[in-house]
């Protein structure tokens, strides 16, 4: 781990009295190194060490009895806060139909995420409304549609020769009519460099102003997520990030660096395929797991 | 991070800047940028391109595996075998694979062996209908191996030259997942002695160094003899599986670089590389 790490380069260290500025450049370098191992953005890890650099030249490290432990002190608390100190919520106050929009690239999570969603809003005593807007890919509205089988949730009758912005705009109505309060919309995968798709969102955002615009992302994402993320937020606006597939064994340094590069929290994470699989997001848990 | 006496630290840190973002991993970085230093640096002391252009012929020499084209002749059916992690394009990839064969005048079968995730054997239904393949299936929830089964032995019974087998997307980490897997592999001996042929791992082109855990585990676990790497028409480069070949030998047969049943192409190194440094 990290901390093993950097206890071995200030253990060198510690003979020789005070911790001159090459040791702790040597340190960073390791800390360096562990962030990119983790798939945290090239320069999402120039620009942090530069932050933890600044906090360790300074008296807080250098005038310290036990300087290895001050040093991964900062290296924590500089990841806690980039990560978000405190957890976010999903926003849905407002006159009911509330529409939440899921969107993201292709096989990240969305239509199995609408399920937890609507399983975890379901026990919180909503009404939620499942509408499968993605009209491409072979057998999408069957496997939403089974979902809310097994959940026991209504579901929009999509059917691939519609379009997807009057399928938004016709759920919304039959939610208001049935008295469902929450409108989840299930929207196909996409590049972030596919501009008629990319615009397809922002026809639907424009029709239904979904109050939450989530980005669902793949936890084992590289160093791509820091562009993705980008083009989502900055073509459509991102509320909240759904982070999936944490089960795994990838570190998760996209996480880092989607918080990063967007400013927008990160509000749950997929962990496992069933529908009650997810859990709100935990900044600590989380940078504990990037630093290894 | 690297020093080098060839090329200046401005230089050296745009060339790890490329190789960092293109996931390449640190690992393999570190080999590649100890190569510049070593056998580039000493030969073409004042030309930056010419270090360029040998890091990318050392990068091509690292992806050229030798590969057995595939033996339809001795195989019949020839049996491949299609695992991976969740939403990597497994399933789509076998759509497009279905096409190009039935296109060579091939006749082929698919095996819908994700028999839990919603909706599965529906969306390779549709891929069967668009490509002429011929779609095997069982009951949602049941035993994939019997699916598998069948399908080889419906393979046998008529002739059929190939057996494409999607199998339930997969975390390497789950123990009993991957035992599952394994059971299906040998259902496929079973079913013909020497089956599966060919076993894939399609791997997405924006997972960062998550892949090489998840081929060190599928290989542990199966012998791949291929990957394929999707979702190129992205921004992502695809750079981990440089490492992946040169620590397991694993060659990239295809990738997938668009969601029609044309989108996929024969591997070429040459313009992997090349794409690696636009
Ligand atoms: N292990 C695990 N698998 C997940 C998680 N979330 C989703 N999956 C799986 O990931 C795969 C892709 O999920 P989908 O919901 O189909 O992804 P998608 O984003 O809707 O895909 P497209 O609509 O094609 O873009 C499926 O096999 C899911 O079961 C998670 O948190 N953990
Ligand atoms: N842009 C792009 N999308 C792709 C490519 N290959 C697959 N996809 C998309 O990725 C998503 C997931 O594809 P699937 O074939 O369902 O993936 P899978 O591995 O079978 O998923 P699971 O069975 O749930 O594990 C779909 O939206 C596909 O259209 C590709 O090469 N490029
Ligand atoms: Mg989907
Ligand atoms: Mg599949």
């Amino acid at each position: 781990s990290l901390s093993d790490k950097l206890g071995l380069t200030f253990k060198r260290l510690k003979g020789h009295g005070k911790l001159s500025e090459s040791n702790i450049k040597d340190a960073l370098r390791d800390v360096r190194i562990n962030l990119l191992e983790a798939d945290v953005n090239y320069r999402v890890v120039k620009d942090f060490i530069a932050s933890v650099k600044k906090r360790a030249m300074g008296k807080e490290v250098l005038a310290s009895l036990t300087p290895g432990q001050q040093f991964i002190k900062i290296v924590n608390e500089e990841l806690i806060s980039l990560m978000g100190g405190k957890a976010g919520e999903l926003d849905l106050a407002a006159r009911p139909p509330v529409a939440v929009m899921l969107c993201g690239l292709q096989g990240s999570g969305k239509t199995t995420s609408v399920g937890k969603l609507a399983h975890m809003l379901k026990k919180m005593g909503r009404r939620p409304y499942l509408v499968p807007a993605d009209v491409y890919r072979p057998a999408a509205i069957e496997q939403l549609t089974k979902l809310a089988g097994d959940l026991d949730v209504p579901v929009f009758p999509s059917t691939t020769g519609q379009d997807p912005v009057e399928i938004c705009r016709q759920a919304m109505e039959k939610a208001e009519v049935q008295n469902n309060d929450v409108v989840l919309l299930d929207t196909a995968g996409r590049l972030h460099v596919d501009e008629d798709l990319m615009q397809e969102l922002l026809n639907i955002k424009r029709e239904i102003q979904p109050k939450q615009i989530l980005l669902v992302a793949d936890s084992m994402t590289g160093q791509d997520a820091v562009n993705v993320a980008e083009r989502f937020d900055e073509d459509l606006g991102v509320d909240g990030v759904i982070l999936t597939k944490t089960d795994g064994d990838a570190r998760g340094g996209a996480a880092l660096s989607i918080k990063a590069v967007t400013g927008k929290p990160i509000l749950f994470v997929g962990t496992g395929e069933r529908m009650d699989a997810m859990e709100a997001f935990h900044p600590d848990r989380m940078a504990g797991r990037i630093l290894g | 991070m690297f020093g080098s006496k060839a090329l200046d630290d401005d230089e050296l840190e745009e060339i790890e800047e490329i190789l960092f973002t293109a996931d390449i991993g640190v690992k393999t970085a570190q080999k590649l940028l100890e190569y510049i230093e070593k056998e580039l640096s000493r030969k073409d002391k004042s030309r930056p391109e010419k270090i360029l252009g040998g890091l990318q012929e050392k990068i091509r020499s690292m992806l050229s595996i030798e590969t057995k084209p595939l033996d339809f002749e001795s195989n019949k059916p020839l049996v491949i075998l299609v695992v991976g992690v969740n939403g990597t394009g497994k399933t789509t990839t076998i759509g497009k694979l279905a096409m190009r064969f039935t296109d060579e005048g091939k006749k082929v079968i698919l095996a819908a062996g994700d028999t839990f995730r919603a909706a599965a054997a529906e969306q390779l239904q549709v891929w069967a209908e668009r490509t002429g393949a011929q779609l095997i299936r069982g009951q949602e929830g049941g035993d994939p191996g019997a699916v598998v089964y069948d399908a080889i032995s419906a393979a046998k019974s008529q002739n059929a030259d190939l057996v494409i087998a999607d199998t339930a997307g997969r975390l390497h980490t789950k123990v009993n997942l991957v035992e599952e897997l394994k059971k299906i592999h040998r259902v496929c001996g079973k079913a013909m002695p020497g089956a599966p042929h060919e076993v894939w791992l399609v791997l997405d082109a924006t997972t960062g160094q998550n892949a090489i855990n998840q081929a060190k585990q599928f290989h542990k676990a199966l012998e791949l003899t291929g990957m394929i790497l999707t979702k190129l028409d992205g921004t992502a480069k695809g750079g981990v599986i440089i490492g992946i070949a040169d620590t397991f030998g694993i060659p990239v047969r295809f990738i997938g670089i668009g969601e029609q049943a044309a989108d996929l192409r024969r591997f070429d190194s040459e313009a992997f590389v090349k794409a690696l440094f636009t």
